[in-house]
């Protein structure tokens, strides 16, 4: 564990808080793409099928388990919860997410370190939740204005992946085997998808004013 | 020379 890796953590830990926080201090989902938050889900639950298997560290289980539970709880709460869902933007959530778990999978299928039912699936996790955010992106993008907690949950999951780049780059420097390309080469993918927002945060930031997205 | 296969990202 490096500094850059426990920084990444955090800052995705936050990023869930922030999300928390927003759905149940204004009992209200309206800028959040639930679409986002099923993929995140998927991803998960497809990722962390080892924690039946392998045993890493306390912390490790800790927040394996902590990422599926959250990201449930926010998807139930975004379709079921009476006051929460109604908040929802159904009418521009209209991303066709199942194609990113379709074309996601076909690559996994054929891109991966081995050919077993955990890789498989631990593949096909990186590779959907590279493009997990672009129905919130999208949403975003329609809806025009953000709201400042919707803003924060997205600055801090670009800053989790941004940490976890400069601890891929930590632990190929340090690590005299660490060559991880599934895993680099989409988090990059995955990091570069918040360029776009991440200009116009800093805009707002610098000069004071509402984050705004360009139509 | 074994490769690491243990996933120890989360």
């Amino acid at each position: 564990m490096n500094i850059f890796r426990l920084a990444g953590d955090m800052t995705h830990l936050l990023s869930i808080l922030v999300l928390l926080l927003k759905i149940y201090a204004t009992k209200s989902c309206s800028g959040i793409s639930r679409k986002t938050q099923e993929l995140y889900a998927i991803v998960f639950v497809a990722r962390y099928l080892d924690l039946f298997t392998d045993f890493i560290s306390v912390y490790n289980t800790f927040m394996k388990v902590v990422f599926i539970a959250s990201s449930l709880a926010i998807v139930w709460c975004m379709r079921f919860h009476p006051m929460v869902r109604r908040s929802y933007d159904r009418e521009l959530d209209t991303f066709r997410h199942y194609f990113l778990v379709g074309a996601s999978f076909a690559l996994a299928l054929i891109l991966h370190e081995k050919f077993t039912v955990q890789e498989i699936f631990w593949a096909f996790s990186i590779y959907l939740e590279a493009v997990a955010i672009l129905p919130q992106l999208v949403l975003l993008q329609r809806s025009g204005n953000v709201d400042n907690l919707t803003g924060q949950y997205i600055f801090f999951l670009g800053a989790y992946r941004a940490f976890y780049i400069l601890n891929w780059i930590y632990r190929y420097l340090t690590e005299p085997h660490f060559t991880r390309w599934i895993a680099c080469v989409s988090g990059v993918v995955q990091t570069a998808l918040y360029a776009d927002f991440f200009y116009y945060y800093f805009i707002s930031w610098k000069n004071n004013s509402k984050l705004k997205l360009p139509a | 020379d074994q490769q690491e296969s243990v996933k120890d990202e989360l």
